[in-house]
């Protein structure tokens, strides 16, 4: 059994979760933020026998897509940099960033 | 030390939670969303010695009951299934459904 | 790579979450609650290759802070104990509980 943690974007939450359903997979789904972009992002509980790890990750690559959002105000990284503009970047955001993590017991009661 | 993750149902998560207080079991709790039900359930990280691994799983067990859940409008799995009646199911959640990890490092500060 | 789970305090959930983007650090954060207090407060997941888990440690521990909070009626561990009073007690708070955990497999798509 792996506990598989996967990072993805609201706006392929939905689709993904209805197509772990459909596939047997079971989830949980929690509310989460991104660090960088302060935006709020999605992250999937996945427990999955070990002969089924590849079959959720294609599941999650068939559902979740590389978008780019436009950031106002983004995070500054030079702090010498005086700036009372506003000016938007661009930054491309993955589909999904995923874990596979090792478990010593799993168990339902 | 092992991290634990339970998920639990909400009805469950106080009773749950007082007694990880009265047993000083420390854990932390968040707002999650099964997968299936898209109802809102508990997960609870619980970080814990190797020597009572046991006890904190005894403890769910204790507070945690199945229950069986009506839901109308299910997920369909059959996509060639065209109907316009929502019908209710009746489906069984269990208690806890509980993964203990292993931990290279534990370190407060 | 490893995945770190670290729970900090609100106070220091942004101070935190600036220092990593400034260090190039990938971090997701959920909103949690404490068991004990029953408070509000912040778990970050972290995943970074294993040569800078020592980094990560120490810019969480250089931007999260021991606090004291009173709690008025706190959790009772005596149930014979009979009260009707509510009584403040002082609760030392540390800055940061953390998980480094192994994984397995780490993706991005
Ligand atoms: N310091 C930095 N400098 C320049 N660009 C930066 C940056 N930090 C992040 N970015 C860019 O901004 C996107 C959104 O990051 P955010 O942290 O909001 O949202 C992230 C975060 O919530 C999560 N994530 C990604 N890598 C992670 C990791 N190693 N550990 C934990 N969470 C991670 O997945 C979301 C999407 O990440 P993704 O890498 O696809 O996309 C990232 C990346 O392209
Ligand atoms: N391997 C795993 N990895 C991550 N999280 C897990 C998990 N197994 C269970 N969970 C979490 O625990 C909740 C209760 O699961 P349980 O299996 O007891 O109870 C389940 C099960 O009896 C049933 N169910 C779930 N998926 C199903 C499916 N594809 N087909 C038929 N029944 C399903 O519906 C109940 C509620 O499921 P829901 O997803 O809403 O809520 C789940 C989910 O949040
Ligand atoms: N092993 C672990 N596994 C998972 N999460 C963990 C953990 N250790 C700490 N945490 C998380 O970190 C928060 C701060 O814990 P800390 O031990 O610094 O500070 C604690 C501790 O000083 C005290 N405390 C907690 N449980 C206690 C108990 N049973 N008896 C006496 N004092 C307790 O109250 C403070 C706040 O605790 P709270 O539970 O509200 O909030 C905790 C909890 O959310």
């Amino acid at each position: 059994m792996k506990m598989i943690v996967a990072i993805v974007q609201d706006q392929d939450s939905r689709r993904l979760s209805d197509d772990f359903v459909e596939h047997g997979m079971r989830a949980t789904k929690l509310s989460s933020t991104g660090g960088f972009l302060r935006a709020g992002n999605t992250t999937f509980i996945i427990g999955i026998e070990n002969r089924r790890v590849e079959e959720v990750l294609a599941v999650i690559k068939g559902n979740c897509s590389t978008r780019n959002q436009t950031v106002m105000n983004p995070p500054t990284y030079d702090l010498s940099m005086e700036t009372d503009l506003t000016y938007p970047i661009d930054v491309e955001v993955g589909g999904a960033t995923i874990f596979v993590l090792p478990i010593d017991q799993f168990k339902q009661f």
